[in-house]
């Protein structure tokens, strides 16, 4: 049947009453990042280039919660976590906890080609980053006034929330179960 | 969240994922993104990149239970990608991108909206945000 790309820039309760000007950035994105990869299938790259690819470039938008506009943990700090996967041989390489990486995602598939591993966190996945020369950044890079009100409004409501939810609309009477629901 | 995924004209496939994680989430939480089977999931039949609540994903297995359903049940790739959303994980917490070794696309979600864009070797395209869309 050919060649096939699906994208996302995450889920949520996403209000149709969004302003247009939160909007249509967003939605200018989802087309160049979709070019994106349409463009790299077409060239013949590999399926795993193009998804890394792609969401390095979804990663540098800060419109989205990966990599420059990532949200913000209690603390106020940053940690991202990222994974990549090739169908043919289930080789993977993931990280989490990373908080200079500029693509985390980049790093994740070192891991799957450079270690014998499939996961490193935290620590180690700084180090690791470090020792393979990939691109690092000071970790205020990733953080936006936006998400520094958004994590305001979360405290505020005692909630951990996900992409784009709005923290008054899930408020809860009896203390901070957000996500620990399931 | 932000996620890819791909397939060539070979049928080879591969899955990305990358996130912030949970707004106000505890330093040290580890999500769905970078567990295998959870958030990203890839093997000959299909690939997968899920968003939404972590937690509920993991729970669900989410990436593993599509390529399952298509490889046990003979499950088409839309069928699983909207039994797993509907059935295996709770209302407003999950959406899932996939595409299968043949070209066919998913994009299916139980929350209000998923950014989400696609596109296949015979032209069609679509960019959306809510059902409708």
């Amino acid at each position: 049947m050919g060649w096939a790309i699906a994208l996302h820039g995450g889920a949520g309760d996403i209000p149709r009453s969004m302003p247009s000007n939160r909007l249509e950035p967003r939605k200018a994105a989802l087309h160049y990042c979709l070019q994106i990869g349409v463009e790299a299938l077409k060239a013949g790259r590999s399926p795993l280039d193009v998804v890394e690819l792609v969401v390095c470039a979804l990663e540098d938008n800060p419109n989205f919660n990966a990599g420059k506009g990532s949200v913000l943990t209690g603390k106020g700090t940053v940690e991202m976590e990222a994974c990549i996967m090739d169908g043919n041989t289930k080789s993977c390489g993931a990280v989490s906890g990373v908080s200079t990486v500029k693509n985390a995602i980049s790093l994740a598939r070192l891991v799957m080609e450079k270690t014998p591993h499939i996961y490193l966190g935290f620590e180690g996945a700084e180090e690791f980053a470090r020792e393979q020369g990939i691109e690092v950044v000071d970790s205020s890079h990733f953080i936006t006034l936006e998400n520094i009100e958004r994590l305001k409004q979360a405290k505020e409501a005692n909630r951990v929330q996900i992409d784009f939810t709005q923290p008054i609309h899930q408020e809860l009477k009896d203390g901070p179960k957000g996500d620990q629901i399931g | 969240t932000v996620g890819c995924v791909a397939v060539d004209g070979e049928g080879n496939l591969a899955a990305a994922t990358s996130t912030g994680g949970l707004v106000n989430k505890m330093v040290g939480r580890i999500g769905d993104t970078p567990i295998i089977g959870a958030g990203t999931y890839a093997n000959k039949l299909c690939a997968v990149s899920a968003t939404g609540k972590g937690e509920a994903i993991i729970r669900g297995t989410v990436g593993r239970e599509v390529a399952a359903l298509m490889e046990y049940k003979g499950l088409s790739l839309n069928e699983a990608t909207s039994y797993v959303v509907k059935e295996c994980t709770p209302k407003f917490t999950t959406g899932v991108i996939a595409v299968s070794a043949s070209g066919e696309v998913a994009m299916s979600y139980n929350t209000v909206g998923m950014f989400r864009a696609c596109a296949t070797e015979d032209g069609y395209t679509e960019v959306g945000i809510w059902a409708g869309d």
